[in-house]
Order: structure tokens, then C-alpha cells, then sequence
């Protein structure tokens, strides 16, 4: 544990977090794609199966539960509590095209052939992906609430400051995942140009509309 | 050994 990879564990956290509390407190999730937050559980499930099999620490297995919780809590809030607010119209991206191939992918590039090793890198891959329903969904509407500004914000900053983590990992104790590692700047690559809204928009007091 | 199998991140 480094203070990168603490960091980016709790912007993780406090991404999704925020979001449970943005859906509960306004009792809606307009502006939100299901399609991404349906990813983000499949992420979490293929990749938390070790969960059973694997011990590493209390927080490890601590954060595993909260995450897989919180992701499944905001899938019932999503289609089931609150599905009247959700905006299905404009959640119009096809995750087929990012199933399939992040699974394929995970056959072809992967460390060990075990089902688990398998489902692991597939929750890689997928995750590097994910968001990009979330992205589409606020390119078509033009627009993001500022606190789901903030969501997307603390949720790309996670895997950037793992980034950083995984530079110190590289340098204090010789670890090199390359799987994880390009994963994770794609996936950080993908939201650059949010974080570019963000940093001129949303920081300044105002709302992110796209022109 | 340059990779964990044993995942030891989130």
C-alpha cells in the first residue's frame, strides 16, 4: 500500500458513493446510464470472485464488499426504485461492442489459463471500457449535472492515480503488470477529455454543457 | 517472477 494506490482506492469509493447518494437524495437518476453502471457490475463480479479463494487483507476484502454492494444497490435504485427517471432514450450505446471484444480479448491476451485468471483480465479489459456509455450518454444530451460531473471526475481519477501507484510499485518492489498497466491508461486516456471539461467548466463555478 | 497472481489491488 502506497499513498498513490490509498488515493486512488478512495477516490474510488467516493465516486461511487456519490452517486448512491445523487440518486437517493434527488429520488432520481436522470442523466445516468444504466448501460455503464450495468458494466461496472459485471467488472466488479468477475473480478471479486477471488473474494473466495483468495485472502490479502481486511481492507482488501472490506473494499470488495462495499464496491460490489453499492454497484448492485445502484443497479436496484436504477431499474427497479427509481426506473420512471431513468433516461433509457439517450443510454442508446450497443455494450455488445464492448463485451464481446473485451472478452474475446481476454483469451488471447492473459497471464495463466484459469477461469479465474481469465474472468479477472476480462474484468480489466471491461473496465477500461465502461464508462464509455456514461461518456456517449453526455455527449448526446449535451449536458451533466455537476454532481454527476463529480462522479466522473473521482471515477477517472482512480485509475489515473493508480497509474501513479503502479510507477512507485515498478520502482520499490520490481511489480510489472502489463495487463493492468495498458488497461489502465486506456482507460484513463478515456476520460481526458472530460477532464479537460471539468477542470474548465465545472471547477469555475459552472455548468458542463457541450457546445 | 515480474507479475502477482495473486491480485493484490482493487
Amino acid at each position: 500500500m502506497n499513498i498513490f494506490r490509498l488515493s486512488g482506492d478512495l477516490s474510488h469509493l467516493l465516486a461511487i458513493l456519490l452517486l448512491l447518494v445523487k440518486i437517493w437524495k434527488t429520488r432520481s437518476c436522470a442523466g445516468i446510464s444504466g448501460k455503464s453502471q450495468i458494466l461496472f457490475a459485471i467488472v466488479y463480479t468477475t473480478r471479486y470472485l477471488d473474494l473466495f479463494t483468495s485472502f490479502v487483507s481486511v481492507y482488501n476484502s472490506f473494499m470488495k464488499v462495499v464496491f460490489l454492494t453499492a454497484s448492485y444497490g445502484t443497479l436496484y435504485l436504477m431499474f427497479f426504485k427509481f426506473k420512471p427517471t431513468y433516461d433509457h432514450n439517450h443510454d442508446s450505446f450497443r455494450i455488445l461492442y464492448l463485451i464481446i471484444p473485451s472478452l474475446v480479448l481476454s483469451f488471447i491476451i492473459v497471464h495463466v489459463y484459469t477461469v479465474m485468471e481469465i474472468l479477472w483480465t476480462y474484468s480489466i479489459y471491461l473496465e477500461a471500457v465502461a464508462i464509455m456509455p456514461q461518456l456517449f450518454m453526455v455527449s448526446r444530451t449535451g449536458e451533466a449535472e455537476t454532481i454527476t460531473s463529480h462522479y466522473l471526475f473521482a471515477l477517472g481519477s482512480y485509475r489515473a492515480l493508480y497509474i501513479l501507484n503502479w510507477i512507485y510499485r515498478y520502482y520499490t518492489e520490481d511489480f510489472l503488470d502489463m495487463i493492468v498497466i495498458i488497461a489502465g491508461i486506456v482507460q484513463t486516456i478515456l476520460y481526458c477529455d472530460f477532464f479537460y471539461l471539468y477542470i474548465t467548466k465545472v471547477l469555475k463555478g459552472k455548468r458542463l454543457s457541450l457546445p | 517472477e515480474s507479475f502477482k497472481l495473486q491480485h493484490d489491488e482493487l
